[in-house]
């Protein structure tokens, strides 16, 4: 008998699973209905006028206003960066999705088979340089800008930023 | 696989077979 398989969560980044989207490749603009794998970083396209599921490998993707850029090479597993900031500099998030599987126990009332969960790193690319990763703290954030006077807004003194907070010193970094 | 909202409308995925 076909065994069913249930997890808390989707292993995509939206939900609906398909949403419209844009594909980049060579600097042309496709649109299709985008589903973005977290787990596996494979993105799937279907157009509207055949609805077959294309697994495509794009330069960049937007999917609502959210755009992500490959950057490994064409060799090796693709990893997409969602880009949450672009001047000068970039502010890049990796997002990786996880399958934690539980036992389901034959006596125990566990409703699920397993769980989707979602991790965040964050990286700062300065121009015409390699993504760093930096954590959600000054001393990370500052040690990747090399910046002898402190961008941050001088309203944070605390030592953990937020997300807005570390696009803003980047911004400011900028200029 | 099929992603989905349950009853309880937490969102799912449920796989057969």
């Amino acid at each position: 008998t076909p065994k069913t398989t249930v997890y808390l969560g989707s292993p995509y980044l939206t939900f609906p699973v398909y949403e419209d989207g844009v594909l980049e490749v060579n600097h042309y603009q496709t649109s299709c209905k985008i589903a973005f794998n977290l787990v596996t970083h494979q993105v799937l396209c279907r157009f509207e006028s055949d609805s077959i599921e294309h697994a495509v490998l794009p330069d960049a993707f937007r999917v609502g206003a959210q755009r992500f850029v490959r950057k490994s090479g064409p060799q090796g597993p693709p990893v997409y960066y969602k880009v949450l900031y672009a001047g000068k500099s970039k502010v890049l998030a990796q997002i990786k999705g996880t399958l934690q599987e539980t036992k389901r126990e034959a006596y125990r009332l566990e409703e699920f088979d397993g769980i989707y969960t979602r991790q965040e790193r964050y990286l700062i690319e300065l121009e015409n340089k390699a993504p760093q990763a930096v954590t959600l703290s000054r001393k990370s954030v500052l040690r990747v800008l090399d910046h002898t006077s402190d961008p941050l807004p001088s309203t944070t003194l605390k030592n953990k930023l937020t997300v807005p907070e570390l696009i803003e010193a980047v911004a400011a970094y900028d200029g | 696989c099929v992603v989905k909202n349950d009853y309880a409308g937490r969102l799912v995925t449920i796989c057969n077979g």
